[in-house]
Parts: structure tokens; C-alpha cells; sequence
């Protein structure tokens, strides 16, 4: 198996606190991310259409355009379809360039599909929001390795607003 | 004279006059999107374009609401994009995003990218205040949500991403201090807002950076090629360039213009509140104007701007204010005693090429 998220930071934010384990019967909604294909392309389409001395400049392409373009390989959709399935996942539902997935799973099969996983209930950040986590990193099976990019919904904690009232115009601090 | 930023002291110092406003016959429109569980109140959008916005002709309500808008308080975040992406884009059909309501196990920021590649028919500009410390995200994470901002830019949409509240942003890697980029600011696929302020906060007067001002060169992205001379640029002339170690030289530099980002007044449930800062007010400035060009193009049969910075680089911040005066803050120690980047003459890593002149920009970005 291997982690596909290694670097991924998952010490708890400031101002979040764990409320402990998530019960194992408790339904988590986890999204997929699948692997793309003709990334190169994409990109040598975005240089055209963005570029005002190209012939192709604000030729954008439709979101099916997009999708015929990028989708994930038969394999991979297939692999990973197979593979959740297996897990029991259930209420599965893609987008419509099929490179995302997003599932329910009890915590128990959850905790079962990615290797080292252990969800727990946080509270924190402005307005109080709830959310659940893992702390620990999680493992893929090494055969989804050229199938799956990311698990969204493990490590990242929602943001915190940066917008601040500076009670003094910012000219009078400088000049202080 | 004025006591704080309002739709007026924008439109004023962006020369937007009341005909720059949307002609409500058009497919154009726009969006702002936050993941902070905010919610914004209708309520709150009219008394602020009773108090602020009744020397243009403006939308008196948003035109369509993705995910659940709570009863909650209203929070500022949320207000504030809102009222200033409407009144600088004003009369021009406006979305908001927020993900209240969703599932605890979900990213917030990850379900809007999901509704991008989901929805055929989306506004034409986003703009978004959400950033993270570029070295607390995996590479996996950073590297397939910049190919969502690539899908994004080859269907046309522009997206404007704040460039942070914390200047260069400071951090410790073995012992020694560098410099913080944030992400998705420093993706080469969108454009990254700043902040500027007054020179003298009461008048309408030339800008100056604020110090807070997000900005620098990303660790992860290698620099495109649309602003390889710019940058180069800056790197050759600036005079104040903090020590080399603090940063990536090659890395992808942002922010790509800025706008102001100090003492807004915003209403939030029904109080008017003053002093409101951040470049989460920037961005929907930006965004605003750049849907008042959009609506020029569209009424003139052209394709919306669509990803921007390409041409924003090859036509060097035409119709852009320069702004040359200030740098945003960085590391509390002896070596750069909290200065990070300085501005100056044309593209710099702290306000971008500059703020919006509109009558200006309207003509360097309506043909082709």
C-alpha cells in the first residue's frame, strides 16, 4: 500500500479541538479524486485560448468538451468503481467530467478501505463548525496508485477568515 | 474627504462613472464563493445599497444561491463579497457560493471545484477568498487542484483568488526563516488579487501597498512564460530585495494586480460596520470591473476575458494604476526586520502590475 498524501500536513489547525472517535455505524460522505488524462493538451489549450495573438484566443471549450478531453481511462474507472463497491461504499455519484466520486461509507468501512485511517469528531475555527477528520495518515492499496490522486475529506481542515477590522486607518500604524 | 471605503470611493478612484454599470440585457454575470460556513442576508445587501449605492443602478438582490444560506448571523466575510462584487459589478447578475449545510466529512473548497465540473453553464468571472500555507497541502492535493484551475481557464472562466492577508508570510525551515507562499494564489492558472491603501486614508488619493498585501514566489510552481520578462524585471531593479534565501526566484510570483484592501464599510445583520480590511475585499472589487468589461465585450459580440494573465503580462498592466510606494510585512527578525518585497515601476511581487483605471483598462482589454 502507499500514501498518496505523505506531505500533507495534518496537525489540528489553532482553535480546533477533537471530541474523539467518530462511532462506526456513522455515515461519511469521502470524495475521489480520479486520475486525468491528456493533462498536456489541456494545457496547450488553455495557452491557446488565453492568448490574445493566437487564432484560437476566446475559442473556450464547453464543460463536455472538457470532459471527452480529460476524463479518467475506462481502467481507471472501472478499478476504482470496483474497488469501493467491494467496500460496501454506497450512494456514489461522479460529475460530469468523471474525474471526482464521492461516496458514503459507514466510518467502519471507511476505516477498513484506507489503511490506517481513524476518524474523529473536531470543533473549531470562527463559527464553531463541526467537522470530521483523521489525524492519521491513510494508505491506498498499491494498485490504485495510477488510479487515484486524492481522498478529500481526511486531513484538510476547513479555512479561517482573514478578513480583520483595523480600528486605525493603516497610515496612521505606518506612521506610528 | 471620506471616512471609509464605500461603492462610491471605489468607483470614484477607478473612475467608474454611473453609466459604467451592467445593461441588464446580456448573458453576463458573475460569482463570489467563500468556505468559511458564512452565510450573507438579503436584508443586509439592501440597506447597504440604501446606505451606498444609490448613485448607480445596481441589483437589489443576488440572483442565484449554490448550497444552503443558514438563518445564522450573517458574517462579514460573506457580506462583504457580496456587496462590493455588486457594486462594482453593479446591475450585472450575481451568484454566491457557500457550503453551509454540507456533509462534516467534506472540504468545502473541494465540493465548489466538484460544482465547476459539473455545471455546464456557470458565471463567466469567480472570485474566491480562500488560501492555504502552500507547505501544509500535499503535492497531490496542490498539483490536481491546479489542474481543476486549468479546466476551469479552457472553458473561459476567470477566477480571482485573494493573495493572502499576511505580506510574504514567514515560516521556519531547519532553524532558518523563509518566506510562507500561499496556495491557490500562487497557481499559474488563475489571477491573484492584492491590497493596496491610501495614501492618506481620508482622501481619495494615489495608493500605496498595504502591508498585508499577500505575495512572493511559489515553492511548487515553476514560473510560466507570460511573465518570465516581468519578473526578470523586477529581480534585475528592485532595490530592496530581501536575501535570496527567503524565497524561490524561480517560482511562479504573485499577486497579478491588486485593488484596495483597507477600511471598507460593510453592512452585516443590518449594522453598517467600518474599517473592514483584508484582500478578501480587493478581489471582488477586481472581479467586479472585470465583469463590467466582460458586459462591453459581450455587448460587442466578443468572447468574455476568460483566464486573464497571459495577456494582462503581454500588454505590461496597461490601464492598470502602477502602484510604487510600500512593502507588505514578512519575518520579525534582524535580517529583513518584518520587510518583505517592496513595490515599484511596473510588475512587482506585492501589488501586481496595479489597480483598475476603468476607462483605461475597458481599452486595453476590448479587442481583440
Amino acid at each position: 500500500s502507499y500514501n498518496p498524501e505523505p506531505d500533507q500536513r495534518r496537525t489540528l489547525p489553532p482553535g480546533w479541538v477533537s471530541l474523539g472517535r467518530v462511532d462506526p455505524e456513522e455515515e461519511l460522505s469521502l470524495t475521489f479524486a480520479l486520475r486525468q488524462q491528456n493533462l498536456e493538451r489541456l494545457s496547450e489549450l488553455v495557452q491557446a485560448v488565453s492568448d490574445p495573438g493566437s487564432p484560437r484566443y476566446g475559442k473556450y471549450l464547453t464543460l463536455e468538451d472538457v470532459a471527452e478531453l480529460i476524463q479518467p481511462s475506462p481502467l481507471t474507472l472501472h478499478t476504482v468503481q470496483k474497488w469501493l463497491l467491494a467496500a460496501g461504499a454506497w450512494n456514489c455519484h461522479s460529475v460530469t467530467t468523471m474525474d471526482f466520486l464521492t461516496c458514503s461509507l459507514s466510518v467502519r468501512q471507511a476505516e477498513l478501505l484506507l489503511l490506517g485511517a481513524e476518524f474523529h469528531h473536531f470543533v473549531g475555527g470562527p463559527t464553531k463548525t463541526h467537522v470530521v477528520r483523521s489525524p492519521h495518515p491513510y494508505q491506498l492499496p498499491q494498485a490504485l496508485a495510477p488510479h487515484v490522486d486524492f481522498v478529500g475529506g481526511l486531513h484538510r481542515f476547513p479555512p479561517t477568515s482573514s478578513v480583520r477590522q483595523r480600528p486605525e486607518p493603516q497610515v496612521a500604524r505606518t506612521i506610528g | 474627504l471620506h471616512l471609509g471605503v464605500t461603492p462610491s470611493v471605489i468607483r470614484q478612484r477607478y473612475n467608474l462613472t454611473a453609466r459604467d454599470v451592467g445593461s441588464g440585457t446580456t448573458n453576463n454575470s458573475q460569482a463570489c464563493a467563500q468556505f468559511l460556513e458564512q452565510y450573507f442576508h438579503d436584508s443586509d445587501l439592501i440597506k447597504f445599497m440604501r446606505l451606498f449605492g444609490e448613485s448607480f443602478v445596481h441589483q437589489k438582490s443576488v440572483a442565484h444561491v449554490v448550497g444552503q444560506q443558514g438563518k445564522g448571523l450573517a458574517g462579514i466575510e460573506a457580506s462583504l463579497d457580496v456587496q462590493y462584487l455588486m457594486s462594482a459589478g453593479a446591475n450585472i447578475s450575481t451568484w454566491v457560493y457557500s457550503s453551509p449545510g454540507r456533509h462534516e466529512a467534506q472540504e468545502p473548497f473541494l465540493q465548489w471545484l466538484l460544482l465547476l465540473s459539473n455545471e455546464s453553464s456557470l458565471p463567466h468571472v469567480h472570485t474566491v477568498s480562500y488560501g492555504d500555507d502552500e507547505d501544509s497541502l500535499s503535492s497531490a492535493y496542490i498539483q490536481r487542484v491546479n489542474t481543476e484551475f486549468m479546466k476551469a481557464a479552457a472553458r473561459g472562466l476567470t477566477l480571482l483568488f485573494a493573495s493572502g492577508d499576511s505580506g510574504a508570510g514567514c515560516w521556519s525551515v531547519s532553524g532558518k526563516h523563509r518566506f510562507r507562499p500561499s496556495f491557490p494564489a500562487s497557481s499559474p492558472y488563475v489571477t491573484t488579487v492584492g491590497g493596496t491603501c491610501f495614501q492618506n486614508p481620508f482622501f481619495i488619493t494615489n495608493e500605496i501597498v498595504d502591508y498585508i498585501s499577500g505575495g512572493g514566489f511559489s515553492n511548487v510552481f515553476p514560473r510560466p512564460s507570460y511573465q518570465e520578462e516581468a519578473v526578470v524585471q523586477f529581480l534585475k531593479s528592485s532595490p530592496h530585495l530581501p536575501p535570496s534565501t527567503y524565497f524561490n526566484t524561480s517560482g511562479r510570483a504573485y499577486p497579478d494586480v491588486a485593488a484596495l484592501s483597507d477600511g471598507y464599510w460593510v453592512v452585516s445583520n443590518s449594522m453598517p460596520i467600518p474599517w473592514v480590511s483584508g484582500t478578501s475585499a480587493s478581489t471582488p472589487v477586481f472581479g467586479g470591473i472585470l465583469s463590467l468589461i466582460n458586459e462591453h465585450r459581450i455587448l460587442s459580440g466578443r468572447p468574455t476575458l476568460g483566464f486573464l494573465n497571459p495577456r494582462l503580462y503581454q500588454q505590461h498592466g496597461a490601464g492598470l494604476f502602477d502602484v510604487t510606494h510600500g512593502c507588505h510585512e514578512s519575518c520579525l527578525n534582524e535580517e529583513v526586520e518584518g520587510q518583505g518585497f517592496c513595490s515599484g515601476p511596473g510588475w512587482d511581487p506585492v501589488t501586481g502590475w496595479g489597480t483598475p483605471n476603468f476607462p483605461a483598462l475597458l481599452k486595453t482589454l476590448l479587442n481583440p
